[in-house]
């Protein structure tokens, strides 16, 4: 946390913690293992109507009709890919809390204007657990200079958010969340494998880079979002576990 | 998660991957 910088950054205008590295001033990322207990992912696949509210396939539908636009881009603007995860009462998520109430107070101590919002303590099942999300659009009023990144074929395979956009909304590469499997090599190497999103299941271990951006909500007035950048695959093991004792004691059952 | 899903051997799992 000593090591963490507070910059300001403009389109969109946001503020971001940063850290020296080798080949300079580098955005932080902060890595969380967990299980996944709950998720809004890609690919979108099907068309809900906007007023009906995002459910938990994340799909939405194009009616620009009838003066319908605005409310479609209000609902578009939301539309965020999500993942909840547990520790199942692990002690590593209690350090995580205080690591990120220590986090927040660096934008504190580096800006007037920081409003925190309040990290509610979120249960799982009786346990601790942690969620993040990532939007797919960002507003192009925040960011009039920059172009447009068309979405990755596994994120958006029918075109529906790229058809949804229109002129009011961007996809940046900032939208995007790399999905991929962390591989460890036999010499202790380590590298991420880009990996379909829809295969990650409910159950799986995984481990989320996560960033803190501070967004502004009022005139001199900024809100701190923990932001999902990257969902790697650790191991699928116990959840194959359970899935193939549940088929071993249905079959039992006959 | 399944009613077969081992939460011990989860939480070994965040410690193991911990250590690493």
């Amino acid at each position: 946390v000593s090591a963490l910088k507070v910059e300001s950054f403009d389109e969109p205008k946001t503020l971001r913690l940063a850290v020296d590295t080798p080949d300079g001033l580098e955005e932080a990322a902060f890595r969380v293992p967990g299980f996944l207990c709950s998720k809004t992912l890609p690919p979108i696949l099907r068309s809900v109507c906007a007023r009906g509210g995002i459910d938990g396939s994340a799909s939405v539908t194009i009616d620009d009709r009838d003066g319908r636009r605005n409310e479609v881009v209000e609902h578009a603007k939301k539309l965020r890919q999500h993942v909840k995860v547990t520790a199942f009462g692990s002690t590593l998520y209690s350090t995580l809390q205080e690591k990120a109430a220590d986090i927040f107070k660096v934008f504190e101590d580096n800006s007037h204007h920081i409003n925190i919002r309040p990290s509610d303590r979120k249960l799982w099942d009786g346990e601790i657990c942690f969620d993040f999300h990532s939007r797919y659009f960002t507003e192009r009023k925040h960011v009039p200079s920059v172009k447009h990144a068309p979405f990755p074929q596994e994120v958006d395979p029918l075109h529906i958010l790229e058809d949804l956009k229109g002129e009011d909304l961007l996809h940046l590469e900032e939208n995007d969340v790399q999905y991929c499997e962390k591989v460890y090599g036999d010499d202790g190497s380590v590298s991420y494998v880009a990996m379909d999103p829809k295969k990650f299941q409910v159950g799986d271990f995984v481990e989320l880079t996560v960033t803190f951006v501070c967004h502004p909500v009022k005139k001199n007035e900024f809100v701190v979002i923990p932001t999902l950048r990257a969902l790697a695959l650790l191991s699928s093991e116990l959840r194959q576990q359970s899935e193939q004792r549940l088929r071993e004691s249905r079959d039992r059952q006959g | 998660m399944n009613r077969f899903f081992d939460a011990n051997d989860a939480r070994a799992q965040i410690a193991k991957y911990i250590m690493n």
